[in-house]
């Protein structure tokens, strides 16, 4: 089956979405059979590749809550080999009614089992700004976890509570989860911060920390507008991100050991 | 007594907790004995100001929970005039256990009810990236919200959903919130999207949006660190942010008619 793999961090903006977007996409333009899936309800991920569902469209929530299969919710987007899992508004009910759900905890992984999903190779989910039993059940679904890291000070010092919260779901619910590593996002050598950031970083988490760096790039606040990867808007074998998007997916499946 | 602000926006790393440090110490070098408040479980203004609470320290959570006495954890800081409530550990517990509170809306507007408050002149509250009863017991203590937005695409859709909570606030809870404005951040002429990003808001929103805005600036990134506010890390009167910032502090007492 599939690789299945969460973004998180609970710090804000420091670039969950954007990394599993475009390196969603450039695992696809690889060959990968790709599904990323949108657990945030702001659904900055849905926006970014579709543009926000009708009201009412089934989404993640009625597969976690309601245990819609998730084939009812897939769709197509302009990537080959991409498919999205949206989210959409009745997300904003979900974290308070799984509170009282059984098995509450498993209910994503219990939707990925859905046959369907042996077709992809590799999972990707964006999580919100929070840790809660949304992330948690990203994290009890996943097989590993990668946390991209803005260069700046403050996202450093949410890490502690994410390999907390990253040890407890370990401890008591999903022994086998892997941390695949941090990513060095907004990298900037322009300014100090970033070669401190870095340094911090490796120093503290060594060979764990990608040596791919996504760098700072103005376009990848413009993209969504676009609902296009960075790939689409940049269209471009050089572009700057085009370029950190392809080394990342080279160095994630390295690390994966995956051809 | 005091003017109660929130500082707020779903969206994760728009500028909230650095714009609630900075217009916190802009206004409290001019005189106004200005409380900032830690409502983020992240605590990452209390990092800012102090670092971080020994364990078990009562903070903002006992306060709204238990109903302690707020002049409990009031800290003065480095700035003459500036006094932070922080947020603490025990904020991890605080949604969950407000959920089945009574008056689990009005918790924090009544621990504002306390006295010493009226030694301020200004209040103003940090928020977490999500919408949520801590958000809520903001915007219900709060008379005036202003919203922190980087001049990128996927913050400006947040916004919608933003304004439908505050407008559920006023219809349920608080009739007399007010919106008292937009505030643009990480704002960076080098780059196009930062004139769109504009150019939109000033259209939908008008007059709301702040004619200041706070420009891109590494140093924002870099002082956290220092536990220092941009006025002390820069220590210039012609400093970028330190610039931003006296002149945000001036057109905000201007919108709210103080000397
Ligand atoms: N390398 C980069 N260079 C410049 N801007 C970037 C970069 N990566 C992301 N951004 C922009 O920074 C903002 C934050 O990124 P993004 O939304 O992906 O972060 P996030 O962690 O998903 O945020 P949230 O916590 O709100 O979910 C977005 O506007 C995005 O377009
Ligand atoms: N004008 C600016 N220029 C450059 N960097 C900035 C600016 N303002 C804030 N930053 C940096 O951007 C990051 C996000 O800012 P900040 O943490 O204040 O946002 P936030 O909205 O409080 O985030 P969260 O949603 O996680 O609470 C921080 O690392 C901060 O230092
Ligand atoms: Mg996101
Ligand atoms: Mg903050």
């Amino acid at each position: 089956g599939p690789c299945y793999i969460a973004i998180a961090n609970q710090k804000g903006g420091v670039g969950k979405t954007t990394t599993v977007l475009n390196l969603g996409a450039a695992l696809a333009l690889r060959g990968y059979r790709t599904l990323v899936v949108d657990l945030d309800l702001q659904a900055n991920l849905t926006h970014c590749l579709h543009g926000l569902l009708p009201e009412g469209a089934p989404n993640m929530c009625e597969v976690i809550l309601d245990e819609a299969p998730i084939t009812d919710i897939l769709m197509p987007t302009s990537t080959d080999n991409l498919v999205l899992a949206p989210a959409g508004e009745s997300m904003a009910n979900l974290e308070i009614n799984l509170a009282a759900a059984i098995g509450r905890e498993q209910a994503l992984r219990n939707a990925f089992a859905h046959p369907a999903l042996q077709e992809f190779d590799i999972v990707l989910m964006d999580n919100p700004p929070y840790l809660s039993l949304v992330t948690i059940n990203s994290l009890v679904a996943a097989e590993h976890v990668l946390m991209p890291v803005s260069c700046e000070y403050l996202p450093m010092l949410g890490l502690k509570w994410l390999l907390k919260t990253i040890e407890r779901v370990r401890a008591r619910l999903h022994p086998d989860l892997g941390i695949l590593g941090y990513l060095l996002t907004m990298y900037d050598l322009r300014i100090g911060i970033t070669t401190e950031v870095e340094e911090i970083l490796r120093e503290q988490f060594g060979a764990a920390v990608f040596t791919t760096v996504v760098r700072i790039n103005a376009r990848h606040k413009s993209a969504p507008a676009e609902h296009q990867t960075i790939f689409q808007y940049e269209h471009s074998a050089r572009g700057r991100g085009t370029e950190d998007h392809i080394l990342l997916a080279q160095e994630l499946l390295q690390r994966l050991h995956l051809p």
